[in-house]
């Protein structure tokens, strides 16, 4: 099985499609097939087939290196804090994971949009503080009115959505994005499933929490797709990259990734298109 | 492992040859 779905690239060969929004020698950036454990064929390697409402062309202010970092945490951050929470100016948001892949992009776009009357308040470990700071968050530990919007990027632990109403607008929204971490069991996986699904549908009179709670998997939408390329061109938020790695040496990358010390992104170079 | 490149597109398909892939540890 090839793994993985983010990548950047150049067109090379339009034959025999239909599609129209794309010449030969575009440089694109898109997500592959999100289920490519059951398909075989993720995007490490060196040519795929990619659906075209998945990706569209990179903006010229950005490199291919940094545009591979966006595809799937950029596209998360933007349509959970858009699309989902209608994030507006003034807003106050907590990011829990502020340092991870989903993180460092959520927290950017946060702070892009919430301004400079708005709170951007997230979790990390103490030797990454400065580095999520400098990203625009203003505070690691949180002890005032309550926010406008969770954000949940971890998700390893209910407690943080159960006892919301203590820090989340009864209007708020909470969002869970991580669920599985690694080294988890089918049986800790399944039980965390299970949770975020009552999370969702278990009514306040039947014991349910009185916030709202969205938990849903990767869905593309184009139309989406674009307005984050949008959000990237226009400096919004920018690659945060961790390492980068030839090719050959990705299972050096997971290593890396295994190690859980990562911030940002780890980046493999498969052919340095520039 | 050798794996071929695709040599057939369907309607809503381009060939892209890769320049960067960032991982996931999540998926």
């Amino acid at each position: 099985c090839v793994p993985e779905i983010d990548f950047s690239g150049i067109v090379c060969d339009l034959r025999g499609t239909k599609v129209k929004d794309f010449n030969t020698g575009d440089r694109v950036f898109g997500i592959g097939p999100i289920g490519f454990r059951n398909v075989g064929h993720g995007v490490l390697r060196e040519y795929i087939l990619a659906k075209h409402d998945h990706m569209t062309k990179v903006p010229d202010n950005i490199s291919l290196k940094d545009a591979a970092c966006f595809p799937a945490t950029g596209y998360t951050a933007y349509c959970f804090l858009v699309e989902k929470a209608k994030l507006k100016k003034g807003d106050r948001v907590f990011i829990n994971g502020g340092s991870g892949a989903v993180g460092v992009m959520a927290i950017q776009l946060a702070r892009t949009i919430v301004g400079s009357t708005g709170l951007v308040v997230a979790t990390c470990s103490p030797a990454k503080t400065d580095i999520i700071r400098n990203l625009g968050a203003d505070e690691e530990h949180y002890s005032s009115r309550p926010f406008d919007v969770i954000l949940d990027t971890v998700g390893n632990d209910h407690a943080l959505y159960s006892n919301s109403p203590a820090y989340l607008t009864p209007a708020g929204l909470f969002c869970t994005i991580g669920m599985v971490e690694i080294g988890s069991t089918v049986w800790s996986a399944t039980k965390r499933l299970l949770q975020l699904l009552s999370a969702m549908i278990v009514p306040v009179y039947l014991g349910g929490v009185p916030r709202r709670h969205i938990f849903e998997p990767l869905n593309i939408v184009h139309s989406r797709f674009v307005a984050m390329a949008q959000l990237v061109e226009e400096g919004a938020f920018k690659a945060v990259i961790d390492s980068t790695y030839k090719f050959t040496d990705a299972l050096d990358a997971y290593d890396r990734v295994m190690s859980r010390k990562v911030t940002g992104k780890v980046v493999i170079e498969v052919n340095d298109l520039e | 492992v050798e794996v071929p490149i695709p040599t057939t597109c369907a309607d809503d398909e381009v060939l892209v040859q890769i320049s960067h892939v960032s991982l996931n540890s999540a998926i």
